[in-house]
């Protein structure tokens, strides 16, 4: 039964798989895991679907722990997922939301790189693909959208923790995200989560150009960021960047919870307020979606 | 397992765009590794970067010399991995 794992630790990856079959098992009618492919050391990648029915209904889209260090981030993830699963039927704007449209969440972005955070080094964030002529290992996943690739704040250097890649999508656990979302066809909102900041921030990180829906994108959330903020040190290549671009109006990244003393190493009885407080922004967010269509 | 004993985290409340492009410089700063844990972006946001017990009294002769208050917020980033691991431990004990 998914009341006996314990949301309130940090948990390696086996164990996260293996709770993600006991909660398809616990809510058949509503989630169903679904395998997006394979990362670079050849690792499955689930996706949580959570849906009444329907095809390709209007979803959302939610991630966690593109970077493999910010273990809060793919912590609230597991807790987010339980929480969908045990609201539905009980919470009567959850339950409207479910009814209309499908949550999609992919709980670890980067398996290869979480596996190594707990094998090898608590402080990798890259993937783990091997770069050739380099000893270097890995790319930023979040650098290797295709959205301003290559620009600024991105490294062509193999050894940066902020290294591009070869190419957009070269790392194939963007590309199957990528995937995804394109043969879906009917994402209506993108979400990736990291750690740490204690931000919501919306595109773009990597131009001075103007966001169409800024007003709108700004407006509603509690947590207000100014775009400009972040250009003297943009981020291109971003994952919500490129769902802008796609399309997706409604493309956000969270940066969770900073105590000022922790860091990445955010103890985990911290787990359960960060994603409690976390929820309450993300549902925000959903009803907003669900409330006006496009 | 890498290890990382006697690294410090230190926090950089940033206070001008000129200790913004500082700190940027000391990014391109290879030599002493360090890992910016929160880029300098703004004056509205904390600066926190890894600095490997090596490049402890560079890091901060450099701080010092421009005048850029820092803080300590991990005094040895391996105590506290090592808690974060034994926790880890005992709660796959009690799960098992």
């Amino acid at each position: 039964s998914t009341r006996s794992f314990n949301f309130g630790a940090y948990h390696r990856l086996e164990t996260i798989y293996s709770w993600m079959d006991t909660l398809v098992a616990q809510y058949p009618k509503l989630v169903t895991k679904q395998d997006i492919g394979r990362s670079y050391e050849n690792r499955p990648m689930y996706v949580l679907k959570f849906s009444t029915g329907g095809n390709k209904r209007p979803a959302i889209w939610i991630d966690t722990g593109i970077h493999s260090r910010e273990w809060v981030s793919q912590a609230t993830g597991v807790w987010t997922a339980n929480k969908i699963a045990t609201d539905y039927g009980t919470d009567a704007s959850l339950t409207s939301l479910l009814n209309t449209m499908d949550i999609y969440m992919l709980l670890l972005a980067n398996p290869d790189g979480y596996a190594y955070t707990h094998s090898n080094d608590r402080m990798w964030r890259k993937t783990r693909s091997k770069n050739p002529g380099s000893v270097c290992i890995g790319v930023d996943p979040n650098r290797n959208w295709d959205a301003g690739f290559g620009g600024p704040g991105a490294s062509n250097n193999p050894c940066s923790e902020s290294y591009h890649g070869p190419s957009a999508h070269s790392e194939i656990e963007v590309k199957n995200v990528v995937n995804l979302i394109e043969s879906h066809g009917n994402f209506k909102s993108f979400i990736s989560v990291h750690a740490y900041s204690q931000l919501l921030m919306y595109p773009y990180g990597y131009s001075c150009g103007s966001v169409p829906h800024q007003p709108e994108l700004v407006r509603k959330e509690k947590h207000t960021v100014e775009s400009h903020l972040f250009l003297s040190d943009p981020a291109s290549g971003g994952s919500i960047d490129w769902s802008y671009n796609l399309g997706i109006k409604y493309s956000f990244a969270f940066e969770l919870r900073d105590t000022g003393r922790y860091g990445f190493i955010l103890p985990a009885n911290q787990i359960i307020p960060t994603a409690t407080e976390t929820w309450l922004a993300l549902k925000h967010i959903m009803e907003y979606v669900r409330d006006h269509p496009y | 397992e890498r290890v990382f004993i006697g690294d410090q985290v230190i926090r950089v409340n940033v206070q001008s765009e000129e200790q913004i492009q500082l700190l940027q410089a000391l990014e391109n700063q290879q030599e002493w590794e360090l890992d910016f844990w929160l880029h300098p972006v703004s004056t509205e946001l904390p600066v926190d970067i890894r600095v490997p017990h090596s490049s402890v009294s560079s890091v901060t002769e450099y701080l010092i010399a421009h005048n850029i208050h820092y803080s300590v917020i991990i005094n040895n980033l391996q105590e506290l991995l090592d808690e974060e691991k034994a926790e880890m431990e005992e709660n796959q004990m009690n799960e098992f």
